[in-house]
């Protein structure tokens, strides 16, 4: 494998936004680029990153190889790198350690960590093409806002979707509190709009302590895109340049 | 009261 990001700024963000959620984790890198999918510890939620062939370059792994890297020793060796350098990762066959190097762009500063692999025999979940009954994309510091006021009143957030609008509800000991938001263009500035797409109405509950978690993705986007259908698992997704993305999956809290 | 469910409950463990 050899892989070169123009900006280590963009693994820098990605790891940090999943690295409270799971721990050891295989990259699977194959020629269409560097996929992860992992559940946290109770199974409730699931991070599922694709990193595109086409979002380094130059890109290039000849055997399918699996990288089993524990997430925060990625981080002590990603704290090295400035957002802005180039970042290269490499591995070889049946490889015992990945390779990072920093290049800072405007001085010949190059540093070079060497991170040990593990054997990480991880459960991997079949994720079907589901067509979601409600899609709402709205912008990330939004959602961000969102989860973090209702998740100082409550542990659960209530989310229905209606041709109205969405609305997010929490009930808690102190009181309770809501929040509505309408389909609305932004004609000055688009990433502030709110798209609502709906063929029938929604609603699920959703704990928001995994919300809150998801939300440290929003650096990654400003746009943040919510999938919904009764009774399966909520998606959140931040899109990334060349159509690479982070996915968080959430299971509903159900109903006795 | 409403119970957590888990990701296996809807995705098939591969």
């Amino acid at each position: 494998l050899e892989a070169r990001l123009e900006q280590a700024a963009m693994l820098k963000r990605v790891v940090d936004a999943i690295k409270d959620l799971v721990q050891d984790c295989n990259f699977d890198c194959n020629d269409s680029g560097i996929a992860l999918q992992a559940m946290d510890n109770s199974h409730v939620a699931l991070v599922s990153m694709m990193l595109k062939s086409e979002s380094f370059s130059p890109f290039r792994c000849d055997r399918n190889i699996a990288l089993g890297i524990n997430l925060t020793s990625l981080t002590k060796v990603l704290r090295a790198a400035q957002g802005d350098d180039i970042l290269t990762l490499k591995a070889e066959d049946a490889p015992d350690v990945v390779n990072l190097t920093f290049e800072s762009p405007e001085s010949d500063r190059l540093s070079e960590y060497d991170i040990k692999l593990m054997d990480i025999d991880q459960e991997h979940l079949g994720i079907p093409d589901t067509e979601y009954a409600a899609t709402i994309t709205l912008p990330s510091s939004e959602f961000s806002r969102i989860t973090r006021d209702l998740s100082a009143l409550s542990e659960s957030v209530a989310i229905e979707c209606t041709k109205e609008g969405v609305k997010f509800t929490c009930t808690g000991d102190i009181g309770n509190g809501s929040v509505s938001l309408r389909q609305h263009t932004n004609v000055e500035n688009d990433a502030k709009s709110v798209d609502i797409s709906l063929t029938e109405p929604v609603a699920l509950t959703f704990s928001l302590k995994y919300l809150v978690n998801f939300c440290k993705a929003a650096g990654l986007s400003d746009r943040v895109r919510l999938c919904l259908s009764n009774e399966v698992p909520l998606l959140v997704e931040y899109g990334l340049s060349n159509n690479s993305y982070l996915r968080f999956y959430l299971a509903p809290k159900i109903g006795d | 009261s409403s119970q957590q469910a888990r990701l296996e409950g809807f995705f098939q463990v591969k």
